[in-house]
């Protein structure tokens, strides 16, 4: 045996990079693996001593990709690549960079405002770049209902009950992707003209705080295009406490007038009646359209038409990939992701616009929302809470929290946006 | 990253005369903000 070991020669040879590659990941899925299982362990046992739960992790059925994908951190995954790309990049390889970026993705530079490319610091910068005045002209037609954003239309089509209709394995109920307790009066009275008595309430209001234009401006934003005064104790000014009521209490962004509260209560109590089916007889239905944004796509989206945005809904979900495939293999998945569900209504009556995250593009910046935070550990950690409240109360959690938005006028009850204008964005990480 | 509108529109009344939604694109299409998804 001594001289074997003395004596054999010893020779070296180089292993591929790929094998060592693979063993990693082996090592990391086993190690994921075994944490998640001694996770659910613990939390089965937590449950027996009946602790209030914690939101709950939703498990995604559908391809070995997709179980693969759910085991993931994709939002830890998402912020550490937001991170990345808010690196510095050097100057001098800045234009040979995002050259080679835009080569590989599409971009159009002729479009973009900034001719000089070294003034984006980073790629995160320059992913939420803006383009030259007139490089996207509005259609002429004034009743046309624009794309909110450049893309793909990946779906669209008419709503029947509650469920949008099936196309390509992707099925979502609207209660899912908007969230229940949709308020109904917004459809109720689509059609009824602006009640000047509210209004004169409201300008009564208005000058007293001497601002008339604001009144007019807004009066004549709601009468030009056909918007109805829905909220219409929204004004009213009750003397009831705004904050006896928990969720609205909880929520970190409410811009409302203690009237305003009020009647949100009173919608939420109202919407108990399920809002999305037009009630029969009426000469509408609802619809939807899908936009996907490819990754060299210009990343901010405007308002599609004139309309008043009443409230927002922040659904801390997962940020799965959106992309075409994964849109058609794993149903539902808008309902799973990070959204953020814009409620309010346009002239033919309830409006909603919902911008989904996804990995790469996690943080969803809403303009006028100065208040909302995505993909941060801040959010999750309130809707962890908001979650074990609800348990605690013995309330289903409604997953997701909830916003007023109200306008300085108090005559349209929620914040104008005019078509076309820019609302924000998505940015990476 | 995706965008979905939900949104009420009017139906075609064609006894009544009444225009409806109707919708200007394909499905896959590409498009650029500004353009139309469709006109009531």
């Amino acid at each position: 045996l001594r001289r074997a070991l003395n004596d054999s020669k010893i020779k070296w040879y180089p292993i591929p990079v790929g094998l060592g590659i693979g063993f990693l990941g082996f090592v990391q899925f086993y190690k994921t693996q075994a944490r998640e299982r001694e996770r659910l362990e613990k939390e089965s046992s937590q449950e027996q001593e009946s602790r209030p739960r914690k939101r709950p992790r939703v498990r995604p059925d559908g391809p070995w990709q997709v179980q693969v994908m759910s085991t993931l951190p994709l939002k830890a995954m998402s912020r550490l690549w937001g991170k990345f790309n808010e690196l510095t990049i050097p100057y001098y390889l800045r234009v040979p960079g995002f050259k080679l970026y835009s080569f590989i993705f599409g971009v159009n530079l002729d479009e973009v405002s900034e001719p000089d490319l070294h003034v984006y610091p980073n790629l995160a910068s320059f992913f939420y770049r803006t383009l030259k005045p007139g490089a996207r002209p509005l259609d002429p037609d004034l009743n046309a209902l624009l794309s909110p954003s450049d893309g793909r239309v990946l779906q669209f089509g008419k709503i029947d009950g509650n469920d949008i209709e099936q196309v390509k394995g992707m099925t979502y109920t609207v209660d899912a992707l908007l969230g229940k307790h949709t308020p109904t009066p917004s459809i109720s009275s689509r059609k009824s003209e602006p009640n000047t008595e509210s209004t004169e309430r409201g300008r009564a209001e208005k000058e007293q705080r001497g601002d008339e234009e604001l009144v007019k401006a807004d009066e004549e934003f709601a009468r030009v295009n056909g918007i109805s005064y829905t909220i219409p104790n929204l004004l009213s000014g009750s003397s009831e406490e705004s904050h006896d009521n928990p969720k609205i209490e909880d929520q970190s962004a409410v811009h409302s007038s203690p009237g305003a509260v009020s009647q949100v209560r009173a919608d939420l109590a109202l919407a108990e009646k399920p809002w999305y089916a037009a009630s029969p007889g009426s000469k509408s239905s609802l619809y939807y359209a899908v936009v996907y944004l490819a990754p060299g796509d210009y990343h901010r989206f405007h308002s599609p038409a004139n309309w008043v945005v009443e409230r927002r809904r922040h659904f801390a979900g997962e940020l799965y990939s959106v992309s075409p495939y994964l849109q058609r293999t794993l149903p539902g998945l808008f309902t799973l992701n990070e959204r953020i569900v814009l409620l309010g209504r346009w002239r033919w009556g309830f409006f909603s616009y919902i911008p989904v995250g996804a990995t790469n593009v996690g943080s969803i910046k809403i303009n006028f929302d100065k208040e909302l935070r995505t993909n941060s550990l801040l959010t999750d950690t309130a809707a962890d809470r908001a979650a074990e409240e609800a348990s605690a109360r013995g309330e289903p959690y409604s997953g997701f929290a909830e916003a007023t938005y109200s306008d300085a006028s108090a005559v349209l009850g929620g914040h104008a946006l005019r078509r076309g204008e820019e609302m924000g964005g998505f940015q990476l990480g | 990253s995706t965008i979905v509108l939900v949104f009420e529109a009017p139906i075609a009344d064609p006894a009544g005369g009444k225009r409806g939604f109707t919708w200007a694109v394909e499905r896959g299409q590409k498009i650029k903000m500004g353009q139309a998804l469709g006109h009531v």
